[in-house]
């Protein structure tokens, strides 16, 4: 009768009522008897920060790291993308993720670019940490984020080259190791049209963040050119963009109950697994075999 | 009518509307109600980013006594209420509750600082049964 009669008062307030008094009335799960509680970590994702922070923000003023501006504009532009006002996802066929997570890299450190004559070479060593990334979210498309933070001549197009190298932590422990060679990653757009430069690194990315990798140090190597060396006649001149350090963009496939499975949504009309297309939504090209099972399925 | 035969004996009114009482659907009979909140008035604006506003809706109502038709209610929602009506009182009646969600999406910002778009299902009530 104690216990449930607490549960009660926990059921009446809830984690959504506005608390008043004490810590332990400002989260109700703090109410429940002991062997209750257990079952908090059962919470779907949203309620468990819905009641942890609830929690945090009364309870204890625990300091929050806030967003970048620029990573916050490009995800209300995402959310805009793919969700309508009221917050209904978009019946978008082609766009598989149900999760899309932006991490801010939390460690750089800038290598002097080093003027190679044909272009600036910016580089800097990178440390995401994917602590939010949970076991039954899987990896779809990784991509680095870049926002140009300076004006360019509109007309102009920029081809870029890019390194990335995982860096593992060195063995002196030292946090920035300096630059080794690795696979390159080439770039080429128009300038008027970018605000956000996205390069696919899911290839790179998807080994270390299938193992559940906590912590992704990676030095990346950036070369732009600004206008076309073989075709343009006036000189290539370097581009001085101040290139903001990227964030790192994932497109998970949340494969939990609570969050909600596309291709069994009946505006897919599909079943079975997810059709093999491009999970961003740009235009994939749906494979053979995808073909041919739509076909056995008319 | 050739043959008039004496007039019938007028029903009093009261006794009409009370037989047809029994059809009429129950005034305040189950169904879905919309009710929308905004994360500010729960303070919770300062990360949930997106959506500003939230109408998960509900369901409230009594549930006639014949379900089958209106519902999609199993038989058992019937055989129920036949044994809250005449056997035992202290088994509840049926309830009015949700048949179907629909998905949510939202846009937080996490304890590290890194922001997350998810896609919620079940957040939105869409439909309600008796059950």
């Amino acid at each position: 009768p104690h216990s449930r009669a607490r549960l009660s008062s926990a059921k009446t307030s809830g984690f959504l009522g506005a608390p008043k008094g004490t810590a332990s009335d400002l989260n109700p799960l703090l109410q429940l008897p002991k062997s209750v509680r257990g079952g908090y970590a059962l919470l779907p994702p949203l309620l468990k920060v819905l009641s942890d922070r609830g929690h945090q923000s009364w309870a204890s003023e625990s300091p929050r790291l806030q967003p970048d501006s620029r990573a916050l504009r490009y995800m209300k532009r995402l959310y805009k993308m793919s969700a309508t006002k009221e917050g209904i996802p978009k019946a978008n066929k082609s766009h598989l993720y149900n999760t899309v997570r932006l991490f801010t890299p939390c460690l750089e450190c800038e290598h002097p670019p080093r003027d190679l004559g044909k272009g600036d070479v910016h580089s800097v060593d990178l440390l995401f940490n994917l602590d939010r990334v949970t076991a039954l979210e899987h990896l779809l498309k990784s991509v680095l984020l870049y926002s140009f933070d300076t004006s360019i001549p509109l007309s102009s197009s920029i081809r870029c080259l890019c390194r990335l190298a995982v860096k593992e932590q060195g063995s002196s422990g030292q946090v920035c190791p300096s630059l080794s060679h690795s696979p390159a990653f080439s770039l080429h757009f128009e300038a008027r049209k970018r605000r956000w430069l996205e390069m696919d690194v899911t290839s790179f990315l998807q080994p270390l963040i299938a193992t559940h990798r906590r912590n992704i140090h990676v030095a990346v190597n950036f070369t732009c050119l600004l206008g076309d060396p073989q075709h343009s006649t006036k000189p290539v001149t370097p581009l001085n963009a101040a290139l903001v350090p990227p964030s790192l963009l994932l497109y998970l496939n949340d494969t939990s109950e609570q969050a909600h499975h596309r291709w069994n949504s009946p505006g897919h009309g599909r079943t079975g697994d997810s059709p093999r297309l491009d999970p961003t939504g740009d235009r994939g090209h749906e494979d053979s075999q995808g073909k041919r099972a739509s076909r056995q399925r008319r | 009518d050739e043959h008039p035969k004496a007039a019938p004996s007028a029903t009093p009114p009261y006794n009409l509307s009370q037989y047809f009482k029994q059809f009429v659907f129950p005034q305040n009979e189950c169904e879905l109600h919309s009710f929308r909140l905004s994360f500010s008035q729960l303070k919770w604006d300062k990360w949930i980013i997106a959506p500003h506003r939230y109408s998960p809706q509900y369901c409230k109502g009594d549930c006639p006594r014949v379900v089958g038709h209106r519902y999609g209610s199993p038989v058992h929602t019937m055989v129920q209420n036949i044994i809250y009506e005449k056997l035992d009182p202290s088994v509840p009646k049926p309830s009015c509750v949700p048949a179907e969600y629909s998905p949510l999406s939202v846009l937080t910002i996490e304890p590290d600082g890194s922001i997350v778009y998810k896609e919620y299902e079940d957040m939105i009530a869409t439909k309600c049964t008796c059950r």
